[in-house]
């Protein structure tokens, strides 16, 4: 159960991005640190500091109302109506694909 | 690896180090092909890297960055987001934790499937064919567009074809060792029910590293494909075995 590597790579980001990711800056190196303990619980399994960490990580998400999913929840997230797309973030190109792929040895 | 590029041409490559998959003015992928553990002299993919150019207007700045190598396969891009942008203009689903991630990039309308299988890596993109074309002809655009160069190469229908005849020979033979035989890979193949190149492919993988993974790469390969486009299924011959090779090659 290595969660030593999970902790090193949430120091490492908060030094990273120190100053650099604004108001989300928290939140996002906060769930870096979150995913990284998720993939871990399998070798992990009933080791008390993996728990340990897991709640404080989880519990510090909360505090800082941290979504798990990549969205910083906030007061006035209830307010906003939905938003509607930049006609530059869709896509108007003719619909006809292409596709490539890459596998095996 | 095996490589089925976006003008449907189908190809064996050694390409070992890193390579461009797909170069054009919104997107990068790249690759790092390392040789497989053991004897054999193949390659096959460790490491993936997406890099999603700038886009003021989609909330990406100055880029976006989403890199797996083997055993981490990371649920979200490497500032820990899983989207950006309005509406998630860019969005990162982790379908399978650790082993299987798509990432959507809406404003370009294009869709990226990544997997792990046993310790490799498998790609497939489906993009909108006037990007594809923008960068056609260009010499720095990738492999799905220009294919792998000449010499990385492997003409894998006449390694299927000949080497199946010779295994007691191939001792001295350090290049491509065959670590099964051609009919015993011919029935796990057909029982994992992956056709035409995808068949192949299987085959030819297993002979050359007798590692039963790739034969589910293969099959995996097959189904995304068919998953980002279900009308390849019209074009399927359902081939599932050598003779045209071997009538080809035998001799």
């Amino acid at each position: 159960c290595d969660i030593d590597t999970c902790a090193k790579q949430f120091q490492r980001l908060q030094s990273v991005e120190n100053g650099v990711m604004g108001p989300d800056k928290e939140c996002i190196t906060l769930r870096t640190y979150w995913n990284c303990i998720k993939k871990k619980v399998r070798d992990c399994k009933g080791d008390l500091n993996y728990l340990t960490v897991r709640t404080g990580v989880k519990n510090r998400m909360g505090q800082n109302n941290c979504s798990k999913n990549g969205r910083t929840l906030g007061p006035e997230d209830e307010k906003t109506s939905v938003p509607t797309i930049p006609s530059v973030c869709s896509y108007h190109g003719k619909k006809v694909y292409k596709h490539c792929g890459l596998f095996g040895d | 690896p095996h490589l089925s590029t976006f003008h449907g041409d189908f190809q064996t490559c050694k390409v070992q180090g890193a390579w461009p998959l797909v170069k054009n003015k919104f997107l990068l992928v790249q690759v790092t092909n390392d040789p497989v553990t053991g004897e054999s002299s193949a390659t096959a993919t460790s490491k993936l890297t997406v890099v999603i150019k700038k886009n003021q207007d989609c909330a990406i700045e100055p880029y976006l960055m989403y890199q797996a190598q083997t055993d981490a396969l990371p649920g979200a891009f490497h500032d820990g987001h899983t989207h950006y942008g309005p509406h998630k203009a860019v969005e990162l689903l982790e379908i399978e934790e650790g082993k299987h991630v798509e990432i959507h990039i809406r404003y370009i309308a294009t869709t990226i499937v990544v997997r792990q299988i046993g310790r490799y890596f498998t790609f497939a993109i489906k993009m909108p064919e006037e990007i594809v074309n923008s960068t056609k002809g260009d010499s720095n655009s990738g492999l799905c567009d220009r294919g792998c160069p000449a010499h990385e190469r492997i003409n894998y229908q006449e390694y299927l074809a000949t080497r199946h005849k010779k295994i007691d020979n191939l001792k001295e033979d350090s290049a491509i060792k065959v670590q099964m035989p051609r009919s015993d890979a011919e029935g796990i193949c057909r029982e994992a029910k992956v056709v035409d190149f995808y068949f192949d492919s299987c085959v030819f993988d297993l002979m050359t590293t007798g590692d039963k993974n790739f034969t589910l790469a293969a099959l995996s390969a097959l189904q995304d494909i068919i998953k980002l486009d279900p009308s390849i299924v019209n074009s399927q011959l359902n081939r599932t075995d050598f003779r045209k090779y071997d009538k080809t090659f035998g001799n």
